[in-house]
């Protein structure tokens, strides 16, 4: 099973729309896929047509911070392709675990109670750097980090790197970054090809060292911009469904193919 | 002097480069005007060439959990233009200020410690509804909302709206919502105005009802995509300096304009 967090504290970068679009993809080629809402705006939740915050839906706030199941939280969206949703509560996690000496750790702790069956967990994160984010950094095992290729987008990446390498030291050894998805990308524009060459340098650079990010690499998918994927939200379905022959639907594929076809440690 | 905080929980919709280039426009017109960086990724900072996290500058968190005054704090980055940087420790506010019974009014606190001369003062929230934005809406006196005519920046609205609410109810009576002004506009696209369409219908229905928000209105002035708004960054400057003549800097100045020409309770 790999478990694979799509993070970025940059807001605004596709983290979400990634996160479901991959995942809907696999589910797609017949892998099995729970995909996980860690974030308080619920967008995954409701990307996937699951109305978060109301009675009848189970979240993971529930799940972290009382006693329901991850089994009983899990909803079906589609064959193959299941989902945890998010709630408003989420907002609160870092205060109200705050003294708990497991904050960390207490998504994993969680999941460990009962082995799940499926290819692949993918996690979508809040944009910042907080508890929820570390707590899905500490069960992943791989990360992919959309980017969009901006300048302010890049300033962040030093934090980002730092705050993986601080959690694969402290919390969990077994963690790499698999690299980086532009997202909107738009080849014509300058700037964007001035990113595509300094990320490239940057991880060939980091090839010897011993860091999480030394294996990591630059996807050769960029997912390019595409209205369909702002408006299939509105449908409560993936790009896959809501329009499959468009240009977000074939780069997702492809990006999924990229994804599957990484060789990682189980 | 009128305190705007330019928020929204919704990541990348714009929020930073909104109150760069307005604060920018606002100068031009010859108001003095100070822009304060309340996000640990420090964007605003860096849009405007100033270095986080080192020696030389002081920062907004030394101002709020250490004896650093506002006027110690203070760079100048042009004519009637100047800035209180952020920092990375920010991020840990929430954690640092949980104690504190004054937690979400600190930055007024430290604000009234010293009346600063400036015509408008500016906030750059980060992505979250927590501490800090909290504080920003405790200080400010308007809420300019930046929003995409996306289907998930509509989601985020409800809790949005009850934040401002809230802090208005407990903290700071006089906080209304000036408006919501529509950013990385297309026109072309359907989506995009049905989006204009519903917020015209929301602020229209709420004329009545007496909130925060039953003044405000969509914005006339939509800013368009516009590739200088990505690039003026990377040279440390607004976009009406990199590039006076582009749709950036007509957006933003038309922008500007509106703004201050509301009609505002001092
Ligand atoms: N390739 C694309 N083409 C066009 N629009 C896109 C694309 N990817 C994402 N979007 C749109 O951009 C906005 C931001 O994307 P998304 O919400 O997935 O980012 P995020 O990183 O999850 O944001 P947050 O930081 O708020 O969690 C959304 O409105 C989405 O519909
Ligand atoms: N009108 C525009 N046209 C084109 N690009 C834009 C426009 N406005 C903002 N951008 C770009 O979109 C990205 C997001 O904008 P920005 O960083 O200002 O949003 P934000 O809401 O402050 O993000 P965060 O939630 O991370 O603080 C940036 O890379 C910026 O350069
Ligand atoms: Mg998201
Ligand atoms: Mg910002």
């Amino acid at each position: 099973m790999r478990v694979i967090a799509f993070m970025n504290q940059k807001g605004g970068v596709g983290k979400t729309t990634t996160a479901v679009n991959v995942g809907a993809a696999l589910a797609e080629m017949g892998a099995r896929v729970l995909l996980i809402d860690l974030d308080s705006q619920t967008n995954l939740t409701t990307y996937l047509g699951v109305k978060p915050d109301v009675e009848e839906t189970p979240d993971v706030f529930s799940v972290l911070a009382d006693d329901l199941t991850f089994p009983e939280a899990i909803v079906e969206v589609d064959r193959n392709l299941h989902v945890v949703a998010g709630s408003r509560d989420l907002a609160n996690v870092d205060l109200e675990l705050a003294d708990r000496p497991d904050r960390a750790t207490v998504l994993r702790d969680r999941m460990a109670a009962g082995p799940l069956p499926y290819d692949y967990i993918v996690l979508d994160c809040p944009p910042s750097l907080g508890l929820l984010t570390v707590n899905a950094l500490t069960l992943a095992g791989e990360v992919v980090i959309p980017m969009q290729a901006h300048f302010l987008a890049m300033q962040g990446m030093v934090k980002l790197l730092e705050t993986v390498r601080a959690v694969q030291q402290q919390l969990n050894p077994r963690l790499r970054i698999a690299g980086v998805v532009l997202t909107m990308f738009d080849g014509n524009v300058r700037l964007s090809n001035e990113v595509v060459q300094e990320l490239d340098r940057f991880f060939e650079s980091s090839r010897t060292a011993q860091q999480p990010w030394s294996e990591a690499k630059l996807f050769r998918t960029r997912v390019r911009r595409n209205i369909k994927l702002t408006e299939s939200p509105s449908f409560g379905t993936s790009v896959l469904k809501y329009d499959p022959l468009s240009n977000g639907a074939a780069d997702y594929r492809a990006l999924a193919r990229e994804i599957a076809s990484l060789r990682h440690t189980p």
